[in-house]
């Protein structure tokens, strides 16, 4: 699913 | 990882070293909400439980146990080591107003229906507000102690600088998360009014007092 942002920052 | 997010970062890490080197020295939680800080462990445990599942960096690792670890301390420490300086009379926000429509609205706007993500969701809502038994603490007493209002404005920093963060990230990667964005840009809104008085009186060398 590429619409789901990457949970990537604090 | 640009410029902003690690200063927002490092603006976060200082507010907690701020916040632990203030208990220690004055030997007390006055002035601080136990509240807002059990709602910032409540944050970051939901946030965090990707550190079960998902490795993103060594960074991010780091921080992320970090952040529970020392909000775990900060409790612990409010609650026994410095309990007889903590007023409850005066910490008296109803955090059920919060944390319940957090949770109603993580279930409604979220980019998944999975727990993990509603539980995410219901992380980046809860912090948005988390600061509110803190705020509601230090208007009812009108003033608050220097070192409590150099936390807060490291703490609020730390969100700001998620914005231009997010403005980096969306012409460089072309990103763009909502949720975490309206979230963020909420929070620091609610830093504003603190902000204009942590400039115009505590940076000027005076003490931080609301107008009666």
């Amino acid at each position: 699913d590429g619409t789901q942002p990457a949970h990537d920052e604090l | 990882m640009n410029i902003f997010r690690l200063l927002g970062d490092l603006a976060h890490l200082a507010s907690i070293f701020i916040l632990v080197h203030k208990m220690h020295t004055t030997r007390s939680c006055r002035g601080i909400s136990f509240k807002t800080q059990a709602l910032y462990v409540l944050v970051f445990l939901t946030r965090y439980i990707d550190l079960l599942y998902t490795w993103i960096s060594l960074y991010n690792f780091v921080m992320k146990v970090f952040f529970i670890s020392s909000s775990g301390y900060i409790l612990y420490l409010m609650k026994y080591r410095f309990r007889p300086t903590h007023d409850p009379s005066l910490d008296t926000f109803k955090v059920e107003y919060l944390v319940g429509p957090c949770f109603v609205l993580a279930l409604i706007f979220n980019y998944r229906f999975e727990v993990t993500e509603i539980l995410w969701t219901f992380s980046i809502y809860l912090e948005a507000v988390a600061i509110f038994p803190q705020l509601f603490m230090m208007q009812r007493t009108g003033e608050a102690e220097t070192i409590t209002t150099h936390y807060l404005a490291a703490l609020g920093a730390y969100r700001a600088l998620y914005i231009p963060n997010w403005i980096y990230r969306y012409f460089t990667e072309g990103t763009v998360d909502p949720i975490a964005v309206v979230a963020g840009i909420v929070q620091t809104g609610l830093y504003l009014d603190f902000f204009y008085v942590y400039v115009t009186k505590v940076l000027q060398g005076q003490k931080f007092e609301l107008p009666a």
